[in-house]
């Protein structure tokens, strides 16, 4: 089973069309093994990218360079899924 | 006793499965079960009917959950499947859509994907076919159709997660139901769930130009949007494809609108801001309750306004 310690999804918001031109060339660096939630598309809309522990301050420097603005959603994504596989379980029960 | 299947709660494929044969023996004056064909790993693609009987009539085509890992958009359909047999009767205006047409629903568009993301890794998305040539699996199911494909907004990597496929319908999971759609040839809407950012989308996608009936889409999915707020004030945002979002190829409710299906529409189901996809399990029943009111009021304006 693959997990995802450390793991951390982050809530883009971008100002205008040139930050959105950023984000697409970060969705383009391949190495970085981002997995967008939410592409970039419209300064109106967030984008939501899951970013492997390895490569969180890469990724936080990038956006903080460009003054690109950010909140993390998901702070350790392997958390949310123990508690999602907890709550699956305790519904088994309840089940039975 | 199946009795006891909890829809408030995530399910294996097996058990979704097995409910969907509950439903189909609970409720078998309305509800069949059909197998529309089988995924690449030969897991069966069900369809629930719900029908009041005569043949060909005109119908409603609704699935759910053709990127996997959005399990709330596989639980939601459950949960609509079971609202639909037990409103038939009770609730007027289901009794009277159910009395001239018929519902299609596919409550796990992408099996093998649902399988892969309970046994393997959570984040998958793809179906798990075997690109050849390479050595990444899966392509993305919705820049697969037949529709613009392989236009902006889809992938060439195999390695992407929205690869688009060596070739339109290459995915065995869009090509059933590009077939069952086409031979039953009397589809009127065509309605897919996905997860999540909260958006109602109507045409194109692959093509930022209006559709030929956009004032009536723009219009009946205003309406519907206020039906999802009316229950618990959640607001979703309403637009085509590519002006709401991005412009995406390769999607289903652009095959379908350009042949012929006037009403499709795509919904991108609640986001409460702290999960994304991952909504815990007390949010199912909600975003099912809402997104139940959406589906409704279209349905009820497909089945008065023929074409």
């Amino acid at each position: 089973l693959q997990t995802f310690v450390g793991h951390q999804v982050l809530r883009i918001k971008t100002r205008n069309e040139e930050e959105v031109k950023k984000l697409q060339l970060l969705e383009s660096l391949e190495h970085l093994e981002l997995d967008f939630w939410r592409n970039p598309s419209t300064p109106a809309h967030p984008v939501d990218v899951r970013v492997p522990a390895n490569n969180v301050q890469a990724v936080k420097a990038f956006l903080e360079s460009y003054g690109i603005e950010y909140s993390i959603l998901i702070e350790d994504l392997q958390v949310v899924l123990d508690q999602e596989k907890q709550d699956m379980e305790y519904n088994q029960q309840k089940d039975r | 006793s199946s009795n006891s299947f909890n829809f408030g709660a995530y399910h294996t494929l097996d058990e979704i499965y097995a409910e969907l044969d509950h439903l189909a023996s609970q409720y078998s004056n309305i509800v069949s079960k059909l197998q529309i064909g089988e995924s690449y790993e030969k897991r069966p693609l069900y369809v629930l009917k719900f029908s009041t009987g005569g043949s060909n009539r005109p119908a409603i085509w609704l699935d759910a959950g053709i990127h996997s890992r959005e399990w709330v958009t596989q639980a939601s359909a459950i949960w609509i499947a079971k609202k639909i047999a037990t409103d038939y009767g009770q609730d007027p205006s289901i009794t009277s859509l159910l009395n001239k047409m018929d519902i299609f629903l596919l409550t796990v568009s992408n099996p093998d994907g649902y399988v892969f993301t309970h046994t393997t890794n959570r984040m998958w998305r793809k179906t798990r076919s075997k690109n050849k040539g390479s050595v990444c699996f899966g392509v993305d199911p919705n820049r697969n159709w037949d529709a613009g494909f392989g236009g902006p907004g889809a992938s060439k990597n195999p390695c992407s997660d929205s690869y688009h496929g060596p070739s339109a319908n290459s995915e065995v999971e869009v090509r059933s139901v590009v077939n069952f759609i086409k031979n039953h040839g009397n589809v009127r809407a065509f309605l897919t769930l996905h997860s999540y950012s909260q958006l109602l989308m109507y045409p194109y996608g692959y093509k930022c130009t209006e559709p030929a009936d956009y004032a009536e889409l723009d219009a009946l999915g205003r309406a519907a949007a206020s039906s999802i707020r009316s229950l618990y004030g959640t607001t979703f945002t309403v637009g085509s494809i590519c002006t709401t979002i991005y412009q995406a190829s390769g999607g289903s409710i652009d095959w379908s609108y350009d042949n012929g299906i006037k009403y499709s529409f795509a919904f991108e189901l609640r986001d409460t801001g702290n999960y994304g996809f991952l909504l815990p399990a007390s949010q199912i029943i909600p975003t099912a309750e809402e997104t139940w009111l959406g589906l409704k009021k279209i349905m009820e304006h497909v089945r008065d306004s023929p074409y």
